[in-house]
This record gives C-alpha cells, structure tokens and sequence, in this order.
C-alpha cells in the first residue's frame, strides 16, 4: 500500500527503464521497493530503489515480489496525469497490482488493475565497489556529449584524471572528443555550476556503448545531476538519485554497463 | 568498435 503525490515521478522512473528491460520483479518490504533485472543480451543492469520517504504513506507488512511487465505498466502510468496522486496497491492472493489516480483537485478518480506475472527471475549479487573516480556533472550536459558523439562514433572512451574527464569517439566520419574540467565554473541562480566535480584514487580510461549509454540518459528528468562510478575492469554505474517532493533524498536509478574492450 | 563484454562476467548469480 503505497502513496506517491505525484504519480509523473514514477512515470519517470518507468520511462527511463522500460525500453531496456522487458519484465522485472518489485520486490517490496517495510523500507521500500527494489527492483533489479538485465537487459535481454546480458550487457547492462538496471536497478532502482524508492525508499518509504518518497511515498506519502507506505506500508508493506511482510515481502512481497510482484512480476511486472514493463510495457505494460508504462501502458497503466501513461492514463494518469503527472500531477494526479496515485495509490498503489496488491490484494490478497497477489495476482493484481491496482493503481488509483486522484486528481490534485479530487474531482477526478480513475483506477486501474495490472495483472502481475509469476517471474522466475535470476538475482544478481552486485559487489561492493571501490571505484577508481567518480564524476559528478548535469545530467543535461552528459546527455548531449553521449547524444553528439553517437552522431560520429559508435562507442565513447571516457578517460578520467584529477584535472578533467575527457569523452572521445572515433567513426567513419572522422573523431570527436569532449572535455570538461575539474571544479565550479560559475554561479547561476545562486546554485554552482559544475564543468565536473571529480573524486579520484587513480586515472582510469574505459569505453562503453554509445547506444546503451544513451538509453541511460532518459533517466534525466530525475535529477540535475547524474554521477558516473569507474573502475578498472568493473562495469561502469551511471547513477541518478531520486527525490521526494520535499527534496529529500528517497532512492536511486542506477545503471551498470560492462565495458568494450580491444582485442 | 571493440568487442563487448557481458555483466555476468562481473556480477554473480544469488
């Protein structure tokens, strides 16, 4: 049983997931809901946790898993408005999830029911990961370097020291490369602006598809800022965390994309 | 450009 006061966040969420994965189970408990699944050819991971406090009231008194098909509750989220709360709820058995929208005003009430699946799903243990540099930057601002440079190549090098992260590709065409440097590099509205914010233990240059790279950035509405984890010889985690309408912190969409390497 | 790697690899199964 879960209230979240602006059913266009998890919409959000949804969107940014659900052309990359095809079915997932919520797994659900007293502290919130994770969800964990692959992408069909194995090469990229997606998880997401909504915390309780991203909800207006949320309770689950013992765990549940409830199979999902991604298409189709992106089908159920599309009839609400992004303004509408929405109540989530199972019933007992558990074979349905209900989704109640109630406009802002509460004149309006619309409810629907998804039929859950029974999912056999194969549970990944994600090690604890000392990464080599992680780079803080708009979401805004990655999402065009990946967008530009997948015009010209078909996979990005991200090369990361103390100084600057550096994004390159090479195609038929030609080359393209992007830099942004360490630090604040302005004020606008009293908030600073990052080229990018960069914690470093060691320089590290891996790459990466271009075209799951992209995928991950329609999780940009989330967040201004998306945090990208490297290391060497581990998958890359682009994060972007997930705010309550109290601008808490409630959970995160990550995702982890094995590298490409040369031969 | 270059070959890609698959998540198994990295990540167990439970």
């Amino acid at each position: 049983n879960a209230l979240i006061k602006q059913a266009g966040l998890l919409k959000k969420i949804i969107d940014a997931i659900k052309d990359l994965i095809d079915e997932a189970t919520l797994d659900c408990d007293n502290d919130g809901i994770y969800l964990q699944a692959m992408d069909s050819s194995h090469v990229s991971l997606v998880t997401f946790y909504l915390k309780k406090n991203l909800f207006e009231k949320y309770s689950c008194n013992r765990n549940l898993s409830l199979g999902i098909n991604m298409t189709s509750i992106a089908k159920i989220l599309k009839c609400g408005m992004s303004d509408d709360t929405l109540l989530l709820e199972t019933n007992n058995p558990i074979d349905i999830l209900s989704f109640k929208f109630e406009s802002r005003r509460g004149h309006k009430l619309s409810q629907f029911q998804l039929r859950l699946m029974n999912l056999e799903m194969e549970r990944l243990s994600i090690p604890d990961t000392e990464y080599s540099c992680i780079i803080e930057m708009m979401c805004s601002e990655f999402s065009k370097v990946c967008h530009d440079l997948a015009t010209i190549g078909d996979s990005m090098t991200i090369t990361c020291t103390k100084k600057n992260v550096t994004f390159d590709t090479t195609g038929d065409l030609g080359t393209g490369i992007v830099s942004l440097k360490q630090g604040v590099v302005g004020s606008e509205n009293d908030e600073n602006v990052y080229a990018a914010s960069i914690k470093i233990v060691k320089p590290v240059s891996l790459s990466f598809s271009l075209r799951y790279l992209i995928y991950f950035t329609k999780a940009s509405s989330l967040s201004n800022k998306v945090i990208l984890h490297m290391g060497e010889e581990v998958p890359l985690m682009v994060e972007y965390k997930i705010f309550n309408t109290y601008e808490e912190e409630a959970g995160y969409l990550r995702y982890f994309l094995a590298p490409k390497v040369n031969e | 450009t270059g070959t890609q790697v698959r998540l198994d690899s990295f990540f167990k199964v439970t």
